[in-house]
């Protein structure tokens, strides 16, 4: 564990916090895009379905259960709660985010460390992570106004991505070149994703 | 850890 990566956790998981809080104290989720929150969920499934059979360490497993139980508790809410579902604004979180789920499964299937079903799913869910947060990009440049929970959430999960290509470089100088050529590729493109968001939410 | 391929980050 370095330092990098370490901040990358930590502003990984504010982020999700910001969004749980936002939802919850304004019980509302206007600006959010479900579909961005589902495909989140559908990522840490896929990811952490090791959490019961390798045990890496406590942080390792305890984050993982606090990752699927957040995302999935957020999925819940703008699908359940009768106060926040009502604030969804399904006309315009029209994504089709089906899409994204079917191009990284086949991906998954051609690019993979192993054609293992444990290598697939984690190749899978690293190359939907990338993309997870088209959804969300789309509401917000639609959207007149960038609330500022929302703005932030997007932005701390961007930044969280660019920790860890900081935690991949340092990793390749200090423990060896080992490949781990489907995170960084894919990293790359989630962190660009965020460039023009970024550029936006500054100028703003 | 890298020779089992586990995938030690989050």
């Amino acid at each position: 564990m370095n330092a990098f990566r370490f901040l990358g956790d930590m502003t990984h998981l504010f982020s999700v916090l910001v969004l749980l809080l936002k939802i919850y104290a304004t019980k509302s989720c206007s600006g959010v895009s479900r579909k961005t929150q589902e495909l989140y969920m559908v990522v840490f499934l896929a990811r952490y379905m090791d959490l019961f059979t390798d045990y890496i360490s406590l942080y390792n497993s305890v984050m993982k259960v606090v990752f699927i139980t957040s995302s999935a508790a957020i999925v819940w809410c703008m699908r359940r709660h009768p106060q926040v579902r009502r604030t969804y604004d399904k006309e315009q979180d029209t994504f089709r985010h089906v899409v994204l789920v079917a191009a990284a499964f086949v991906l998954a299937l051609i690019f993979n460390e192993r054609f293992t079903f444990r290598e697939i799913c984690w190749a899978f869910s690293i190359y939907l992570e990338a993309v997870a947060i088209l959804p969300q990009l789309v509401l917000l440049q639609r959207g007149r106004n960038v609330d500022n929970l929302t703005g932030q959430y997007v932005f701390f999960l961007g930044a969280y991505r660019a920790f860890y290509i900081l935690n991949w470089i340092y990793r390749y100088f200090t423990e060896g070149h080992h490949s781990r050529w489907i995170s960084w590729l894919s990293g790359l493109v989630q962190t660009g994703l965020y460039a023009d968001f970024f550029y936006y939410y500054f100028l703003r | 850890r890298e020779g089992s391929h586990s995938h030690d980050e989050l």
